[in-house]
């Protein structure tokens, strides 16, 4: 006879308790409570017919996979074993217990009255199963638990493991360093990391695997649990995994992305590269003369730019035009963008005018370029300078004509008042 | 100028004639930095015909009306140094009253400034107040004794006069003599400025720095060169202010 029982808690007596119970009977009660509970089961009466190894009358308790005890008898011998006090705890959310009397009985044994309640099984506190378990935090609650993860990560969608959000890395500078997640704490399960370096066409990046590489590998089979692919143009790379960092890979190609996975197990470390970026070289400059390059270097290669400019008093002339500095850069092809420019030397060109003033020029037949000298002088005796300067105008590197005093602004000629060239006899005694 | 003596040509570069369009002068001024005539502000309208006119009953002078010449040696016939300038425009001092005289100054701007030499120069503007009893001299082309015009420009060198000894001499007459007013003349006058001479400049020479400033402009007087009638000038000194004000200037 079975009875099936579902509530969350219930009590149990054998046949005709508490009078005696028949002889040859068994009865089975199957408990099923909801998953995340166990049952606990626990009598306040047990009295059954004794017997060596409780061969004759016994209650049996088991789970669907394994007999968790087998009582009989009134107290506990070196041969039966009755509950007592003890509770009998179901690993997990059935429970079956079976009471069975043989044919005869000497006496009347009363068999025996026990319940059982549904409890919660704190998941966090007992999964021994890593498969199972929590990869970062656990929340127990009554009838179950969930996962969480730590700040940065995501719970992956069987909400056991975490994993992080790793699919948009983009490296667009010419050097870079590129880890797993974490590196080198042990790098998130579940993830799916995609790495993608996007330069300029015309450039090439190199990889090299720097110090620790640890990814999840297999003896036999290769790479089945995690591993890294890298992917230049047409060509897919790897997969790696174990130990052994691949060598420095040169992808010829100026876009490459690498895929990292990780399934939802294992602790390995991950790995570290660090990528280069180089493009065509350009040939060597010459500075022009009276000016320089910056940055100066051995080689130039593609992408590379360089910055002329001119020592003081000097402009850069291009195509007539001039300007302080030229930038040039190294094109993909490996030419430069531009040719060498010259240095012109700066002219302030004509002094203007001065009113009721004249210029004279004190340098060799009029020289009005960089660092020449020209002087401004009001009309004697009618005129003077204001601000009683020397009137000297210096060629800057700017190309203007400067005073010491009065900078780039014009001297002013006053009229000199009161002063007539005759002078009357004076009269006055 | 009367009992005065002809001015040798070149001390007085700076003095301005104000002439009507047919070359009659009417008036004299002086000039100030490149572009800028001092002279008196009667000189720029109609007479009133009665007392308590103000400047706006009175018609003004149109700036192209007249002319100003600089260079300028004799009256009538014309010099070898002249220069004939336009009036772009006239400024009257703001406190100016027609009726009493009070701040009888105008500054005129010239459309284009003379070119300076040895026979145009402007005078400077006054540092200070003149000495107590500085001697001055004050030039024009206005009438003479018997109220004759002269050939040539004319001067005298007449002593300034207490401001206190003025006031009381015309009080008899009732005229005023303000803060901004200078006098000039001898007690027993025989030297004095005279109609024709307005506007004109009253210097004197700044012994230390060694150049001639303006002390006044010819302004009024009662009868010229009389006993006890000094010469009314007025004061730039007291009107400097609005002088740098209006033309920008400093010295």
């Amino acid at each position: 006879h079975i009875v099936e029982l579902n509530n969350m808690f219930g009590q149990i007596q054998s046949p005709g308790y508490p009078d005696a119970y028949p002889s040859d009977s068994e009865v089975t009660w199957n408990i099923t409570v909801p998953e995340g509970f166990r049952i606990k089961l626990y009598f306040m009466h047990f009295n059954l017919e004794s017997s060596y190894l409780c061969e004759y009358d016994y209650v049996k308790v088991e789970t669907e996979d394994q007999v968790l005890a087998t009582f009989c008898g009134r107290e506990t011998t070196d041969t039966e074993q009755t509950p007592g006090q003890e509770v009998v705890l179901s690993p997990g959310s059935f429970m079956s217990i079976t009471f069975r009397s043989d044919f005869s009985d000497e006496e009347r044994f009363t068999g025996f009255d026990a319940h059982y309640v549904a409890v919660d099984v704190d998941e966090c506190t007992e999964r021994e199963d890593e498969e199972l378990s929590c990869d970062h935090y656990c929340h127990n609650y009554i009838g179950g638990y969930y996962c969480s993860c730590r700040f940065g990560y995501i719970l992956h969608t069987d909400n056991r493991t975490c994993r992080v959000e790793c699919s948009d890395n983009l490296f667009t500078q010419r050097t870079g360093m590129i880890t797993s997640p974490d590196f080198p704490s042990p790098y998130p399960k579940s993830s799916e990391c995609l790495y993608t370096i996007e330069l300029e066409e015309g450039f090439m990046i190199s990889l090299q695997f720097e110090d620790i590489f640890d990814i999840e590998d297999h003896p036999e089979v290769s790479c089945p649990y995690d591993y890294i692919k890298i992917k230049a143009g047409p060509k897919v790379l790897g997969p790696f995994c174990g130990e052994k960092a691949p060598e420095p890979i040169n992808t010829q190609s100026h876009s490459v992305q690498i895929l990292f996975r990780s399934d939802n197990s294992g602790e390995n470390r991950g790995w570290r590269l660090s990528y280069r970026a180089t493009g065509n070289e350009c040939p060597k400059l010459q500075p022009p003369v009276h000016g320089k390059i910056e940055p100066l270097q051995t080689t130039y290669s593609f992408k590379d730019q360089v910055l002329i400019s001119c020592d003081t008093g000097y402009k850069v002339l291009k195509d007539n035009v001039e300007m302080d500095t030229f930038q040039m850069e190294c094109l993909k092809d490996g030419t430069w963008s531009s040719k060498i420019p010259t240095c012109k030397i700066a002219d302030c060109g004509a002094p203007a005018e001065l009113e009721n003033g004249v210029v004279t020029f004190s340098t060799r037949n009029n020289l009005t370029t960089y660092k020449s000298e020209i002087r401004y002088s009001c009309q004697r005796p009618y005129y003077k300078m204001l601000h009683n300067i020397t009137g000297v105008y210096t060629c800057s590197a700017q190309g203007v004509w400067m005073n010491e005093v009065l900078g780039r602004s014009q001297p002013t000629c006053l009229p000199v008042c009161g002063i007539p060239k005759f002078s009357r006899n004076l009269l006055a005694r | 100028i009367i009992n005065g003596r002809p001015t040798q040509k070149g001390t007085t570069p700076w003095i301005a004639m104000l002439s009507h369009l047919n070359g009659q002068p009417f008036c004299g001024g002086s000039l100030l930095g490149s572009k800028w005539i001092v002279t008196a502000a009667h000189c720029l309208h109609e007479a009133p015909d009665s007392e308590g006119l103000s400047l706006h009953d009175l018609g003004l002078l149109s700036p192209s009306a007249f002319k100003i010449i600089m260079g300028k040696l004799r009256r009538t016939q014309s010099d070898e140094n002249e220069q004939s300038l336009s009036v772009k425009q006239v400024f009257f001092h703001p406190l100016y009253n027609p009726n009493t005289y009070e701040n009888d100054v105008a500054l005129l701007e010239l459309l284009r400034g003379p070119v300076l030499n040895d026979f145009v120069m402007p005078i400077c503007l006054p540092q200070g107040p003149p000495e107590e009893g500085a001697m001055v001299i004050v030039s024009g082309w206005g009438k003479q004794f018997l109220q004759r015009f002269p050939e040539t420009l004319m001067e005298i060198e007449i002593p300034i006069v207490d401001h206190h000894i003025c006031r009381e001499a015309y009080a008899p007459l009732k005229k005023k003599v303000t803060r901004d007013m200078i006098c000039a003349g001898e007690k027993e006058g025989g030297r004095d400025a005279c109609a024709g001479d307005s506007g004109g400049p009253m210097v004197t020479l700044d012994t230390q720095r060694g150049q001639w400033y303006l002390v006044g402009t010819v302004s009024w007087g009662v009868d010229c060169g009389k006993k006890d009638r000094y010469g009314v000038y007025s004061y730039i000194f007291h009107n400097k202010d609005w002088i740098r004000r209006v033309t920008g200037m400093s010295n």
